[in-house]
């Protein structure tokens, strides 16, 4: 564990609280994308499930493990049912099978072992990385968001920023590398380049978050 | 370069 790593999962765990602060207090999932945070729960089951079968790491891994798959669940239990009607399937179109297909299939072909939890775990990691699409591509298509909403986002693209000075500190540290979840990472970072453009040149300084027409 | 085992990060 470095400074890095802790407050990634820090900031992590942070984005998700602030999302369900959003959702209750404003009673609403306006803005939300439904599949990004669907999405979020095929990646945590499919990768923390290995706490039934894989090697203890620690507390805190088992604690953040347990807290993402219930808290995306949660999150979908609040969006689906109790505040279902603020929800709009028809700003969220984003194909899922655009995430789905490509992910799958580069678990099959990029992976570490080719076992199913290996395989499993591959998956996650690329749907990850892919899974901020829907989200984002809603927020292309409203043209803006509340200031709440761009605060969930900065803290979910700020925890994927700070893997890199992790890695970068693991290699020269530990000498350890892993290729897979670095490249999707170092992906799924660059998807978040012009949101916190904008976020830290117009939401930071008080303006509207408005994407230029 | 070796290969993480377990998964150590979240």
């Amino acid at each position: 564990m470095n400074i890095f790593r802790l407050f990634g999962d820090l900031s992590h765990l942070a984005s998700i609280l602030i999302l369900i602060h959003k959702i209750q207090t404003s009673r609403s999932c306006r803005g939300i994308s439904f599949k990004t945070q669907a999405l979020y729960v095929a990646v945590f089951v499919t990768r923390y499930l290995d706490l039934l079968y894989a090697e203890h790491v620690s507390i805190y891994n088992t604690f953040m493990k347990l807290f993402f798959i219930g808290s995306s669940c949660y999150i979908l239990y609040l969006m689906k049912v109790r505040f279902r009607p603020t929800q709009d399937p028809s700003i969220d179109t984003f194909r899922l099978e655009y995430l789905l297909g490509p992910s799958v299939v580069l678990a099959l072909i990029f992976n570490y072992t080719f076992s199913f939890t290996e395989v499993l775990w591959a998956f996650s990691i690329y749907l990850e990385a892919l899974a901020i699409l829907p989200q984002l591509f809603m927020l292309q298509r409203t043209g803006e968001a509340e200031a709440i909403t761009t605060h969930y986002l900065a803290a979910l693209g700020a925890y994927r920023a700070l893997y890199i000075p992790n890695w970068l500190y693991r290699y020269f540290s530990e000498g350890t590398v892993d290729p897979i979840a670095v490249v999707a990472g170092i992906v799924q970072t660059g998807l978040y380049v012009d949101f916190f453009y904008i976020y830290f040149t117009k939401v930071l300084r008080g303006q509207k978050f408005e994407l230029p027409a | 370069e070796s290969k993480p085992s377990p998964h150590d990060e979240l």
